[in-house]
């Protein structure tokens, strides 16, 4: 389940970015969400200058880092997208509504009351929450297209697979942490309603996925 | 401020 989860994960990543190259635009991709997965990352990741887990944890963040600093730059400051981009379509607030809050959660709920802890407490949290910007772009436009939704599900059934591994964890009496756990959860219920609407879609046969 | 906890998820 987490080797599933990851290839997801990535997968999702390259899809957004397939997506915005091959269509040559970014309409209806929220910079924002692709700003917070980069503060998620940033301070989650902290932990590749203090220990070494394994070859493949190391590619995998420092891919995760790339691939999402490419996206915002595609979005943000290449000539050919960034025209495209919509500004004032992407409007939400996340200083207030999502940074202040998941910072102060993290100074709430952590491992260890030390400043590394704490970031990576922030950086479940505000994973859990990083998609609303994106969420809330799709809720205006009621209609998403077919690569994007694809973007979308994976990136959801990611945290769902992650889930699943930590059930498994808990049966085999492994530790797991809360922390994950909550986010994770959070973090899907979020996508519930739209993965009930894609799939209702993609049975259906149709190319994009219609939001009520 | 470094944690004593090594993660091993991404």
């Amino acid at each position: 389940f987490r080797i599933a989860g990851d290839m997801l994960h990535v997968a999702s990543l390259l899809i957004l970015a397939f997506r915005i190259r091959n269509s040559k635009n970014c309409v209806g991709i929220s910079c924002k969400t692709q700003e917070l997965y980069m503060i998620v990352f940033a301070t989650r990741y902290l932990d590749l200058f203090l220990y070494f887990v394994s070859l493949y944890n190391t590619f995998m963040k420092v891919a995760y880092l790339i691939i999402t600093g490419y996206l915002i730059y595609l979005m943000r400051f290449a000539k050919l997208y960034r025209q495209t981009y919509d500004v004032k379509g992407d409007s939400f607030q996340y200083w207030k509504w999502l940074l202040g809050p998941c910072f102060v959660l993290s100074m709430i709920f952590n491992v260890e009351f030390t400043f590394v802890e704490i970031m990576w407490s922030f950086s479940i949290f505000l994973e859990a929450v990083a998609f609303v910007p994106q969420l809330e772009m799709m809720r205006k436009m009621g209609r998403v297209e077919n690569l994007t939704s694809h973007y979308v599900f994976t990136l959801g059934g990611y945290r769902l697979l992650y889930i699943f591994s930590w059930v498994a964890k808990i049966m085999d009496n492994e530790p797991i942490s809360w922390i994950s756990l909550s986010g994770g959860v959070v973090q899907t219920i979020l996508y519930a309603d739209f993965f009930y609407y894609y799939i209702l879609a993609k049975l259906k046969g149709d190319k994009s996925v219609a939001l009520p | 401020w470094i944690s004593s906890y090594i993660k091993d998820e991404l």
